[in-house]
């Protein structure tokens, strides 16, 4: 389903050249579970943002369903972003001016359901991750772990095959992290993949495999 | 130093209301180290806010350092809260538009001291931290550890007598977060008064006192 071959990513600001990545090579299957950790600044989101098709490599190839990323126009990359790719940002991401229910909903616009069915999707989403009471409220009026729950339900409300989660449970007390996990662990065995940023042991645990990285490369890529 | 009596917060819009915290009653000495722990929307964040004297309650009486809160004017709570208080917020509430260095600096503006000392007590900081590498970038440039991070050496610059922290360690990794941890030890062995918000059990039993908050009331108030 994945392929990166010797994939490399950097920023320039000014006279400053940040390697955010150098030389990844990574192979990922469909129904794969694969947890991504290292340490602060090592380059997890910036290969989350290249799995999802939001940002390109500054060099290498990633081909994503035997298709080059690189050389897809803007129009389809965003197609497969919203039909297939779920993805929960490590800093949510959501709309401050909609509710809960209008966050989780919008993924939804260009599905081709009716409003009636959008809402009714929405709401189901929401009420996976014990939002229900909280559906409402705009992200300034909900706590913390409240709208990672709701980055998590806009994420999944598509049914997408590809879950990419950076640090979903990082705002969540261990029993609501339980239940998340729990969560996300139907969803793989439901046949769909799943790969997760993670900076804890027992959660990187629950998956089949985990790839480490240190200063933009792989360190490491072992079955758990 | 800090006295809750009967302490209530509830917000109200539209025709719903949410009741943040009831009846909250809470006495914390100077120099304790107390972890605040409870499920995702029990009221963590709000009694932060309130601790840190950003947020008044609805009902029920705040003394810091034996004043009440309420009585005081918008003036007296800004110096309060830069001159003895530091606090990391759990959504960092970083300047978009400025470096780390500059965001690190911010607290420091009214103290009185040259532009020169200023710069070197932001760098100090934010070396503690570990980002001397990072200084000019501003936060879209920034892993989210990294803002954390940056998040973090702003709350010390002032060397606060109150630190607040909510959720310090949730976007970093193992080992940055217990250089953390340890740089927190260090605060609070150095006599100052440290409350934090975590949901993870190992770092709530550094602390010398465990807070338990369900459904915005205190459920358990014990010693590590
Ligand atoms: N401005 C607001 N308007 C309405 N309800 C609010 C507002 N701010 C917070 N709340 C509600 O108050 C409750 C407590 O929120 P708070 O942020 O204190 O929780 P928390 O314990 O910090 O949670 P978390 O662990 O998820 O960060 C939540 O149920 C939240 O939805
Ligand atoms: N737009 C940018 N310009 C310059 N440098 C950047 C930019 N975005 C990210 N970086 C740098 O790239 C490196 C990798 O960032 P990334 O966000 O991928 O790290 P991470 O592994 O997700 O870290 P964390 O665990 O702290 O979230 C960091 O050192 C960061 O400072
Ligand atoms: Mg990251
Ligand atoms: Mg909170």
């Amino acid at each position: 389903l994945i392929e990166m071959t010797n994939v490399s990513k950097s920023y320039e600001s000014g006279s400053l050249k940040v390697q955010a990545l150098s030389g990844v090579k990574l192979s990922i299957e469909a129904n794969e579970y694969v947890a991504l950790m290292g340490p602060s600044g090592s380059g997890k989101s910036t290969m989350m943002n290249i799995l999802g098709c939001l940002d390109i490599p500054t060099a290498g190839r990633y081909l994503f369903a035997d298709r080059d990323i690189t050389t897809l126009k803007d129009n389809q990359l965003s197609e497969i972003r919203n039909r297939q790719i779920g993805f929960v940002f490590q800093s949510f991401h959501l709309l401050p001016r909609a509710t809960a229910l209008d966050n989780v909903e919008l993924p939804l616009i260009y599905s081709g359901l009716s409003p009636e069915k959008r809402r009714a999707r929405a709401m189901a989403s929401l009420e996976q991750v014990g939002l229900s009471e909280r559906m409402q409220h705009t992200p300034s009026e909900l706590s913390g772990g409240q709208r990672q729950r709701v980055a998590i339900a806009r994420a999944l409300v598509n049914n997408p095959s590809l879950i990419l989660a950076d640090e979903p449970t990082g705002n969540l007390d261990s029993k609501t992290g339980i239940e998340i996990m729990a969560l996300i662990a139907t969803l793989h065995a439901q046949g769909n993949t799943v790969i997760m940023v993670t900076h804890e042991a027992d959660i990187a645990r629950q998956a089949g495999r985990i790839v480490k990285l240190r200063d933009g490369r792989i360190e490491s890529d072992l079955p758990t």
